[in-house]
């Protein structure tokens, strides 16, 4: 995944 | 309305110069129990988020909840008009259009008053989900500062390996490499200059110098800085100050 994706996954994760 | 008044304009001074050069445009949410913000970056690899708690102002009053849009510059410009001791109250009705702000000087012989225009910002909110990372490590800001400006010379990324001997911020680059390595240390007297790692599994990722550098803009809020780090998430790099944090947030590079 790109650095957007990491990011975008992660915080949607809560 | 909101009215919460700040005894040392440095700390938002301060604030601002941490931020502002990753996010242009954030709103500033209010509530009872203080004034936060997140926000991405533009590129939206990196996230800030700032929370001065309530109990950081005296008085602080905030009778329902206000999203404050402002521009970051533009705050930073007007933030220029107060001296480091200055007593900073700000200032907000309900549904504003303007943030008022004054400040006085100690001596409260000189009182300025700036009113700054508010934007809206429709700002998509992200859940920051509780993490339990594999690696906490926590060293004085400035060593953590002067790591990522030197490493910085020689590529434009830092691998940091974090295991049971210590905590390894390496990078190569062009003209050759180099590599910084801290242990443990432990200083009763100086508890901001010692580095503690917590461990529950090694963990090694790549990160881009160029946002680490910028982080680091937050080293004169805080005497330390904790780094924590799970494989496959996102590095979180906090300062804790004295009633709140600035935490940012930054992807790993993907390893070729």
């Amino acid at each position: 995944p790109t650095g957007q994706a990491q990011m975008t996954n992660f915080f949607a994760a809560s | 309305m909101l009215e919460a008044r700040l005894a040392q304009a440095a700390v938002l001074k301060k604030t601002l110069d941490a931020i502002k050069e990753l996010v242009t445009d954030a709103n500033f949410d209010c509530s009872d129990g203080g004034i936060s913000l997140q926000a991405m970056d533009n590129s939206h690899v990196a996230l800030v988020s700032l929370l001065l708690r309530a109990d950081g102002f005296e008085p602080y009053r905030c009778d329902r909840n206000l999203a404050l849009g402002i521009n970051l510059n533009s705050l930073s410009k007007v933030l220029r008009s107060a001296q480091n001791e200055d007593i900073i109250t700000l200032k907000a009705a309900d549904d504003p259009d303007n943030l008022s702000l004054t400040f006085e000087s100690q001596n409260q012989d000189r009182i300025s008053e700036y009113e700054m225009k508010l934007m809206d910002i429709d700002q998509e909110h992200l859940g920051i989900p509780e993490t339990a990372y594999a690696a906490v490590i926590t060293m004085p800001a400035a060593e953590f500062q002067r790591i990522c400006r030197d490493l910085s010379g020689i590529s434009e990324s830092v691998t940091i390996d974090a295991s049971k001997d210590g905590v390894k911020f390496a990078s190569a680059g062009d003209i050759g490499n180099g590599s910084v390595t801290l242990k443990q240390t432990h200083n009763p007297e100086e508890p901001a200059l010692s580095t503690s790692i917590e461990l529950s599994e090694s963990v090694t990722l790549t990160f881009s110098l160029k946002y680490l550098v910028n982080f680091t803009k937050a080293t004169p809020l805080a005497g330390a800085v904790t780094l924590q780090m799970s494989n496959d998430v996102p590095l979180l790099v906090e300062y804790k100050m004295e009633g709140g944090y600035l935490r940012y947030y930054l992807a790993p590079k993907i390893q070729d």
